[in-house]
């Protein structure tokens, strides 16, 4: 893009292979452009930087509206429930979130509330020590709401900071994980009516089209809060991303930059949209 | 689906008798809509689209009664062909126990997918030995002594600290010992772009030289797939590709992407989180998949 001397139907190419291959979505892609093209010929550009300028304005416009950290502050215990499909790195993440807090002077519970997937319990306690958070589990097996139950009610008894529930990994498409995910949300709330305060869905960068189906769909059935995209270390943009503010307005709380405890950013709209062009 | 979209295109030919080739063009339009929503990645796209319409512009189409509908055969039939033959066999040749090593970034599968692989060799009557050889992630040794246990098969005493190169040799003689045919070599997920981790796999695969090194790759992986899957290749020549997840409505793009640069097989296909749920490739199904 930056080796073209003048705004053609090349350029255009040129950056909608761009759009396309950050995983922006050829439809999002497309409106961009347009919009990119109108500002272009109302302001008479002729310098394909300008254009370009325009292009990256656009999208910053639509993902630094939504760039909204977590206010932990806002209750005692502030609880949040981590969620998303299979592997994008919601333990993970957990533990880094954990950590953060901690070394913020705050006390962290965290509910081993995966108790499907084999050493999900004891890869989440490797994080928890890390961290220095207590963990409530119970049993492999056992019912996630009944650990969710048991971990807020440990929150408040504690007098904990932070409450932070794993569940395990779940395609969007499998109605009855849907359908427990509404259930542990549901049972958090009879022990603090506004828990969780945060609903985070977790989205791994790599991802294409198919982020936007699992937001809308954790969406429907629990209400998302906030959005945390994992994996930026790696060479794909997140641009998946987009889409997702665009649609559904939902705020991007931090992103996930490596497999360390410290790899964890708050989000920044200007450096996400600036690596996408980089 | 892509038929509905190209139904809208081409329909309006009824009236009109003869195909343009701005019908064409138009046509071309919606496949290429259509890949680019399935994640297929942009150049693969570009490429795929100059074979059709090469086909699309000739008489096949063109003196067609339905071009809609031989336009749509057209497409599946070429995408069908790129997905490559059914699925192939595991290479399984080789002195015991025959090497079987899983690749790929973080979270893709892997670690469940050696579990499954095992059922597979159990169920043709191989004996394996599984080797948890992810030493960094919290708990991956456990995962996989987990999964090894609830399938009673033999798993080797990995421990934190302990050199992945190492412990594949030491696995080895172990699966010796115990009479094991095959040894499933798990591996920690890591980027493409990390040179010492991607030098470490380079030292696993000359120690044991592995009949198989298998890329697993996420179903719903976007644009990056192919560049990633190309960096794995060059580093050690993967000889297949597992894809997971396809229990998801990801329309899997990144095994056409994979395939149509790589030219390496699709081996088995992830469909579920349990140790039952893998399945063979099926090249026509996927191509349907993606167009849908
Ligand atoms: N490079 C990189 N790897 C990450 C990041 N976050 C998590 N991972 C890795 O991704 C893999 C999966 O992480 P998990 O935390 O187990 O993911 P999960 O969502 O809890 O997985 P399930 O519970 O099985 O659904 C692990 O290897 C993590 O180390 C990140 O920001 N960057
Ligand atoms: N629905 C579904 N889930 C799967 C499939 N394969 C793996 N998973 C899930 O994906 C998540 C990640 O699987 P792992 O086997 O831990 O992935 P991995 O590649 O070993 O991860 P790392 O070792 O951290 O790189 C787990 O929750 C698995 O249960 C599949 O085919 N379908
Ligand atoms: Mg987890
Ligand atoms: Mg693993």
């Amino acid at each position: 893009i930056t080796g073209r001397k003048e705004i053609d139907d090349d350029l255009y190419e040129d950056l909608e292979e761009a759009l396309v291959t950050a995983d922006i979505g050829v439809q999002t892609a497309y409106k961009l452009l347009e919009n990119t093209r109108e500002t272009v010929e109302r302001k008479d550009l002729k310098d394909p930087a300008a254009l370009r300028d325009v292009l990256k304005g656009q999208i910053l416009e639509i993902v630094k509206t939504e760039a909204i950290p977590m206010d932990a502050g806002s209750a005692k215990p502030f609880v949040i429930m981590v969620v998303g499909v299979n592997g994008v790195g919601k333990t993970t993440t957990i533990g880094k979130i954990a950590a953060k807090y901690g070394q913020e002077g705050k006390k962290v519970v965290i509910a081993a509330g995966d108790t499907f997937r084999a050493a999900a319990i004891e890869q989440l306690e490797v994080w928890a020590n890390r961290a220095g958070a207590e963990i409530v589990k119970q049993d492999a097996g056992a019912d996630p709401s009944a650990v969710a139950y048991d971990a807020v009610q440990a929150g408040v008894s504690r007098g904990a900071d932070v409450v932070i529930v794993d569940t395990a990994g779940r395609l969007h498409t499998k109605a009855n994980l849907m359908e427990e995910l509404k259930k542990i949300k549901r049972v958090m709330s009879k022990i603090v009516p506004d828990a969780p305060h945060e609903t985070v869905l977790v989205l791994d960068a790599t991802t294409g089209q198919n982020a936007i189906n699992q937001a809308k769909v954790f969406n429907d059935a629990i209400e998302l809060t906030g959005l945390i995209l994992t994996k930026l270390d790696g060479t794909s943009k997140g641009g998946c991303i987009v889409g997702i503010c665009d649609e559904l307005q939902v705020p991007i709380r931090m992103i996930g930059i490596g497999e360390k405890v410290d790899d964890l950013r708050p989000f920044n709209a200007v450096e996400f949209v600036d690596a996408m062009f980089g | 689906s892509l038929s509905e979209r190209l139904n809208g295109v081409i329909k309006d030919l009824k009236g009109h008798g003869k195909l343009s080739e701005k019908n064409i063009q138009d046509a071309l339009k919606e496949v290429r809509m259509s890949l680019l929503e399935a994640d297929v990645n942009f150049r693969v796209v570009k490429d795929f689209l100059k074979q059709v319409q090469d086909r699309a512009l000739g008489a096949e189409v063109m003196k067609s009664l339905t071009p809609g509908q031989q336009f749509v055969k057209i497409v599946h039939e070429e995408l069908t062909e790129l997905m490559g033959g059914k699925g192939q066999e595991l290479n399984l040749v080789g002195k015991a126990p025959v090497p079987i090593m899983f690749v790929g970034l973080q979270g893709s599968g892997k670690t469940t997918s050696v579990g499954k692989t095992a059922v597979i060799l159990k169920k043709k009557g191989r004996r394996p030995f599984l080797v948890p050889a992810d030493v960094y992630r919290p708990a991956a040794i456990d995962q996989l002594k987990t999964l090894a246990k609830a399938l009673h098969m033999p798993v080797f005493e990995s421990a934190v600290g302990m050199d992945p190169v190492n412990i594949c040799k030491l696995a080895r003689e172990e699966a010796e010992r115990q009479g094991c045919d095959t040894m499933i070599i798990d591996t920690a997920g890591r980027l493409s772009i990390d040179e010492a981790m991607m030098d470490e796999l380079v030292k696993i695969k000359a120690e044991m030289k592995p009949s198989e090194i298998l890329f697993v790759a996420d179903a719903m992986t976007g644009q990056e797939a192919v560049n990633v899957a190309a960096t794995f290749n060059e580093r050690v020549d993967i000889t297949g590709v597992v894809l997971t997840k396809m229990d998801s409505d990801a329309r899997g793009g990144a095994a056409l992407s994979i395939k149509a640069v790589l030219g390496k097989p699709i081996k088995l296909v992830g469909v579920g989180e349990k140790m039952d749920a893998m399945e063979t490739f099926h090249p026509d199904r996927m191509a349907g998949r993606i167009l849908d």
